[in-house]
């Protein structure tokens, strides 16, 4: 967990 | 060196929007799973390169991975679903005789009601379902770290070292990963999705820039913004 952009944030798992 | 989009992309990601391609039953329904996955990788690239110019780095690491027919960076994996049913039996020590052996051994006997008679990945991964870890923790650059070292090995005949990278990739993946894995090994995803498709959502002009070069690696990079076109870039291709 750095400073930069999350991947998480951009890539919504679907339900 | 800079972190790549796909040392940050959970190979399990990739699986399950493949998974969810897979089972999709219209076509609508598999463009929509598959744009949203490319859309979050371009998303993300902006946000990682804040656009600066000249970035090699691309959607390529997803795009061989999902139209493995088309690698050609990589040499043969020397791999067929004879050799991983046997590397399987091993690592699990499953018995030789036992039922599971046998049906990854015999993975094209009609089975159950399930159907996954002859698809060797379907059927290991109800062998492995029980057996592996829950979740993966390879990104989309590990699993194309270790496939290079297959591949590599392999041309290098060290059998032993082809079986090393496997290992590697199956103790640390699950088995839905696995299924895929197994899949881009053996360079047929079932995903009921063409080539062409996959191009025409890439960018329009996908198709004919492959067509001219048949090289996916600059098809992604020279693609990678939607809005910029062949003709754009063809001054410096030409």
């Amino acid at each position: 967990v750095g400073d930069g952009p999350q991947w998480g944030v951009f890539f919504k798992k679907a339900a | 060196p800079q972190p790549t989009v796909a040392s940050h992309v959970p190979f399990a990601d990739l699986c399950s929007t493949l998974e969810r391609i897979q089972r999709s039953k219209t076509r609508p329904e598999k463009v929509k799973h598959f744009k949203e996955f490319l859309d979050s990788w371009r998303r993300f690239h902006d946000a990682l390169y804040k656009k600066a110019a000249g970035v090699a780095d691309s959607f390529y690491p997803a795009m061989r991975l999902i139209l493995p027919q088309l690698e050609r960076e990589r040499v043969a994996y020397g791999i067929k679903e004879t050799m991983l049913a046997k590397l399987y039996i091993e690592l699990l020590h499953l018995p030789k005789d036992g039922k599971d052996a046998q049906k990854l051994l015999n993975y094209r006997a009609p089975t159950g009601p399930r159907g996954d008679a002859g698809d060797f990945a379907t059927v290991a991964y109800f062998v492995l379902k029980q057996r592996c870890p829950r979740q993966g923790c390879l990104t989309v650059q590990q699993v194309n770290d270790v496939l290079d070292s297959v591949a590599s090995n392999n041309s290098a005949k060290r059998k032993d070292l082809v079986k090393k990278s496997l290992l590697q990739l199956i103790t640390q993946s699950s088995a839905l990963e696995q299924k895929w894995l197994i899949r881009m090994i053996i360079k047929d995803l079932k995903l009921g999705f063409s080539q062409q498709t996959v191009f025409s959502l890439f960018h329009r002009d996908a198709t004919e820039l492959y067509n001219v070069t048949t090289d996916l690696e600059k098809v992604c990079r020279q693609l990678h913004e939607p809005s910029v076109g062949l003709s754009d870039i063809s001054i410096a291709l030409f």
